[in-house]
C-alpha cells in the first residue's frame, strides 16, 4: 500500500490495456496486473528473518562468487545502516580481509556514494556500496550512478 | 517458444527500439507458470552478461522495477504511452524480469495441476531455479554466459536463497549450463532484525524522533555487555515480534517493548513520510492518504493492545495532520 509516489498507477493502466496484454502474450488465466499482490504478501511465510546462514552456506560452498550489496542512503524501508551492519558482522565473523578501504566513488566528477571491498582471495568477494541521495528505488532516484555501478560490477571494474 | 514469445510491437512506444525482447511464461514446479519479460542488451547481446531481476515485497512484480526503475522504457502519466529510460540496465546486459513467486503480476498457477496454497522462500527459490532451467532451453545461446542474480528489497532474501540453491545445483551437476558469476542486492532485507535495530538510529539521526524518545531507549540497552557492535548491546528487536509484513508487535506491555514498537513501527513506518525516500515529496495526496490507511489497517491486525491510529484516519480528508 505504500508505493504511491512511483507511478504504479500508470504502469498498471498500461499493462492492463488489452493490446498490451496481447503483445506480451499474457495468459487469459492471469488477472489484472497489480504491482504488489497483498494476498500473497500477507500469506507469505518468511523463512529467513536474517540471511546470515544463507550467506554462510554460500561462503562455505567455496564457489567463486562476486557479491554487490548497495544501498540508497535515504531509504527508511531497508536502510543502509542495517545492511552495513549485517555485512560487517558477516565479514568480521568469517575474517574476510578488507581489500579496498571505504572510500568515495564518483559519477562524473561528483561523489556518488561510498564503497568498501572484502575479498577472501579465493574467488569470494563482497562490494559494499552506498548510493548517495537515493532512496529504496536506486535506479529511479539515481539512474546514472546506478547504471555505472551495475555495469562496473558486471565487468569486475572499479566503481 | 522463443519466436512465439518475441514481442514485435509494443503499444504506446513513442520511439524505435534497437534490441529484441520476449515475453511469455517459464515453467516452475508443475502447474506454476512464471511470467517473464526478457530484454536483450542494447550493447552486445551476444557477449553481454545475462541478468535475472527479482523485485521484493514479498509479492511484488518484477515488471514494476522494469517499468519504473531499470528497464528500457517507462510509462507516461497518461498510462498509455512509453518514454525511453536512457539509463536502462540493458544498455550493457541482457535482463530477465521475472514475476515471482507464482500468482504475482501475470504469473499464474493452474489449480488443476497444483493446489499448493503456501508461499515461502524455499518454494520461491525452487520455482525460480526451474524457471531458469526452462529459460536456457528456450534461449540456449545463453548457456555458459556470465550470469548474475539481482534484486531489491525482499530480494535481500530471494537473491541469496536462490543463489545458494543455484550453487548447490551447479556443484551437484544438476545445472552445469549455468555460469553463475555473482549476485547483487539493492536496499535488501538482509536481516529484519538488524533493519529494525538500525531503524531506531536512522530515525533519530534523520530527525524523525525526539531526543527524549531516543534517550528513553537507553534503559533498553544491555550496558553490561562488552561489544564493539552497537546492535549487540542495543538489540531492540528482542522486545518485539517481527511480522512477515514488516509489522513490529510488542512482546508484552513493558516499556521497552511498547516504546521500541512505537518508534520502530508507528513513527518510522506509519507516518505520512515516504518511507522509500525520506526526502522525497509526494504530490498524490489523496491517493497517499488512502494507501497509508490501508497499511495501518493491515498492520493493526497484529497490534492488539496498541494505540489504534487506524480508526483516527479519515480517508476523505486532505489534512495531513
Amino acid at each position: 500500500g505504500g508505493l504511491l509516489c512511483y507511478g504504479n498507477d500508470q504502469a498498471a493502466s498500461w499493462l492492463n490495456l488489452a493490446d498490451v496484454r496481447s503483445a506480451l502474450h499474457v495468459s487469459s488465466a492471469a488477472g489484472n496486473w497489480e504491482a504488489c499482490n497483498d494476498t500473497i504478501n500477507g500469506a507469505y511465510v518468511q523463512q529467513h528473518n536474517d540471511t546470515t546462514s544463507v550467506f554462510q552456506h554460500i561462503l562455505d560452498s567455496q564457489y567463486p562468487l562476486r557479491v554487490l550489496i548497495y544501498n540508497g542512503d535515504v531509504d527508511q524501508a531497508c536502510n543502509y545502516l542495517g545492511d552495513q551492519w549485517f555485512i560487517e558482522a558477516f565479514a568480521q565473523t568469517n575474517k574476510l580481509p578488507v581489500t579496498k578501504a571505504r572510500a568515495d566513488w564518483r559519477y562524473m566528477t561528483q561523489i556518488a556514494g561510498y564503497a568498501k571491498k572484502f575479498d577472501n582471495q579465493n574467488g569470494f568477494s563482497i562490494d559494499l556500496l552506498t548510493v548517495k541521495g537515493a532512496g529504496h528505488m536506486v535506479p529511479t532516484d539515481r539512474p546514472g550512478p546506478a547504471l555505472q555501478m551495475m555495469v562496473n560490477f558486471f565487468r569486475n571494474q572499479d566503481y | 517458444r522463443k519466436q512465439a514469445d518475441r514481442v514485435w510491437n509494443l503499444p504506446g512506444l513513442t520511439y524505435g527500439l534497437n534490441f529484441k525482447q520476449y515475453s511469455g511464461y517459464l515453467n516452475g514446479v508443475s502447474g506454476n507458470y512464471l511470467h517473464y519479460w526478457f530484454v536483450e542488451s542494447q550493447g552486445n547481446p551476444s557477449t553481454d552478461p545475462l541478468v535475472l531481476w527479482l523485485t521484493g515485497g514479498p509479492g511484488c512484480s518484477g515488471l514494476m522495477a522494469m517499468l519504473l526503475e531499470l528497464g528500457p522504457f517507462h510509462p507516461n502519466p497518461d498510462g498509455k504511452t512509453l518514454f525511453e529510460n536512457v539509463y536502462s540496465w540493458n544498455k550493457a546486459a541482457n535482463v530477465i524480469f521475472l514475476e515471482s513467486p507464482r500468482g504475482v503480476g501475470f504469473s499464474v498457477q493452474d489449480q488443476s495441476l497444483n493446489n499448493d496454497t503456501i508461499w515461502d522462500d524455499e518454494r520461491t527459490a525452487t520455482d525460480t531455479y526451474l524457471a531458469l532451467k526452462d529459460f536456457l532451453t528456450v534461449f540456449p545461446e545463453y548457456i555458459n554466459r556470465p550470469f548474475f542474480v539481482t534484486g531489491e528489497s525482499y530480494g535481500g532474501v530471494y537473491v541469496p536463497t536462490i543463489t545458494s540453491l543455484l550453487i548447490d545445483k551447479i556443484q551437484s551437476g544438476d545445472f552445469p549450463q549455468l555460469n553463475l558469476v555473482g549476485m547483487s542486492i539493492g536496499n535488501g532485507e538482509l536481516s529484519a532484525v538488524q533493519q529494525f535495530n538500525s531503524a531506531i538510529m536512522m530515525g533519530y539521526f534523520h530527525g524523525l524522533f525526539s531526543k527524549d524518545n531516543f534517550d528513553s531507549l537507553q534503559q533498553c540497552c544491555n550496558q553490561t555487555k562488552s561489544s564493539s557492535q552497537w546492535f549487540e548491546y542495543c538489540n531492540f528487536a528482542q522486545y518485539i515480534h517481527l511480522g512477515s509484513d514488516g509489522s513490529a508487535i510488542p512482546n508484552d506491555n513493558s516499556f521497552c517493548a511498547t516504546q521500541t514498537a512505537y518508534l520502530g513501527q508507528q513513527i518510522f513506518w506509519d507516518s505520512l513520510n515516504n518511507v522509500y525516500n525520506i526526502y522525497q515529496d509526494c504530490y498524490q495526496q489523496d491517493v497517499r492518504a488512502f494507501g497509508s490507511r490501508m497499511t495501518i489497517q493491515n498492520k493493526k491486525k497484529h497490534m492488539k493492545g496498541f494505540i489504534d491510529q487506524g480508526n483516527k484516519v479519515s480517508v476523505s480528508s486532505t489534512d495531513s495532520q
